[in-house]
């Protein structure tokens, strides 16, 4: 039974899909099957893994038949699943037209709990389910938060993103009353930590005086390659497994997973 | 009567609210009347400039009143318009309230003129009328592009930054084609360039041979002052004006502003 983890946060650009990608790539090395969905309309997930074309089905198929779960069945969402260039891990890519989407979701009966409906089915054929969302609070994030056992949230050392966690966990509040009363914090991880800087070093300070929750010991550096890998297609340790990049997801994935010890 | 200027771009964390900080002051500094619109539920323009503490009257009160515009009136606005550490320069605050609204606008009479609304009755007041809008293409988006005289897009010197582009573009078309049709494109303003690394020219050339609208001369270059100086509630040329950060916002300004020679 797959643990299924959100990454949210509604500031922009904090490493969600980073995050989501290299994590998701991290645990299918250590031969966990993993799943990621793509639940932001940009679909930068999707693209970072080299799906730059919209494909046939995808998450937009899949929260659609979930508008009738009685019709929907595993059967009806194989098509969805793409594999990826990691034997343990698939991928449910994203399409623009989940703009579209959110907007229909409104006024829809039960709407928070479509994403729920699609992953509860395939809980069995993975061990992790990792969901990128969008930056935002709207629908998609509220379907990612509801569907979710636990929300992993990246945070940059800088100070906007400080700003928007008190609003974020007021979100994660709500839907835990209203929608989902099992989810639960997975963690803080601080991203694009720079050790030169001072900036970076109050971020951190603050975060940790601030939040109880949990906060990963694995800090992720500001490393170029991690930018760049995406435009070939890869996660990062199929790109550069020797950059520092690639040995703190590696880190973060041993210790969501538990594993002790060091690199 | 003022030019208004939305700054957007939905991808997250590319300088949207760096930009439209940093270039009002910087028009403010040229002693140019300047309204920045902050735009996102997340506040951070507002932040940025020191206003910490949800405002007794700030944008939310502006679009409320502009679902019934015979009683809109500039009488009934002052309150909302706010002075800033710069002579020039004022502000309309956010408030997180307006993700709320988000969801009440979708099924509003003419949801997409409420800012518009609003800003055609302050025109008058300034030069520069500029928006920092939320990393979306929801109905806030919509409302800036709606209420603008011209479009100016951030785009981070990185690989996901691109690929939004054409969405964004899309959604622009949309605009000029049911609500704004004298909408214009400002331009494109490169942002956290950093000439020694191979992924920013590489990212420039590509800008360049895809995109014919304009693309301004100032790049600005990644400056840590430009980070830290929002956490001291200060625009950069308050803050820092002798850094690269500030000495490229106010090329910017000159070059929007049409004033000849360097620095
Ligand atoms: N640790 C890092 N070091 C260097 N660059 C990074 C790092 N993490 C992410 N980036 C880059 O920073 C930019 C923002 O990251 P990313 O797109 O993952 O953030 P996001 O939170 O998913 O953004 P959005 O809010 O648009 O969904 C991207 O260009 C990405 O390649
Ligand atoms: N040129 C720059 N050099 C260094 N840091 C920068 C620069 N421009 C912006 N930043 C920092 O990068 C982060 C993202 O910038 P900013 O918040 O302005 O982007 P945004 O597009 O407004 O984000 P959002 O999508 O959340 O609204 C912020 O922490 C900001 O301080
Ligand atoms: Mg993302
Ligand atoms: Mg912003």
């Amino acid at each position: 039974m797959a643990k299924i983890i959100s990454i949210s946060n509604q500031k922009g650009g904090v490493g969600k899909t980073t995050t989501a990608v290299n994590l998701s790539a991290s645990i299918a090395a250590f031969e966990r099957k993993v799943l990621l969905v793509d639940l932001d309309p940009q679909g930068n997930a999707s693209q970072g893994l080299g799906f730059n074309e919209i494909q046939d089905e995808d998450i937009y198929e899949a929260l659609e038949m979930a508008a009738d779960p009685a019709t929907l069945t595993l059967e009806s969402l194989k098509g969805i699943i793409k594999p990826t260039a990691l034997k343990y891990m698939h991928i449910i890519p994203s399409n623009p037209g989940l703009a579209g989407l959110e907007l229909d979701l409104v006024t829809a009966d039960r709407r928070e709990y479509r994403l729920a409906t699609v992953l509860n089915l395939l809980r069995d054929q993975y061990e992790y389910i990792i969901i990128d969302s969008p930056p935002s609070l709207s629908q998609l994030t509220i379907n990612a938060l509801t569907a979710a056992d636990t929300v992993l949230i990246p945070v940059q050392c800088e100070f906007y993103s400080l700003n928007g966690l008190a609003e974020l966990y007021n979100t994660i509040r709500g839907v835990q009353k209203n929608f989902n009363s099992k989810l639960r914090h997975e963690g803080v991880v601080l991203t694009m930590y720079s050790s030169q800087l001072s900036l970076s070093k109050e971020v951190v300070e603050q975060v940790k005086s601030e939040y109880s929750e949990k906060i990963f010991k694995t800090m992720i550096p500001r490393n170029v390659k991690l930018a760049e890998s995406p435009s070939h297609g890869k996660p990062i340790i199929l790109y550069d497994i020797q950059c520092v990049g690639a040995k703190a997801y590696i880190a973060l994935a041993k210790e969501l997973l538990g594993i002790p010890g060091d690199m």
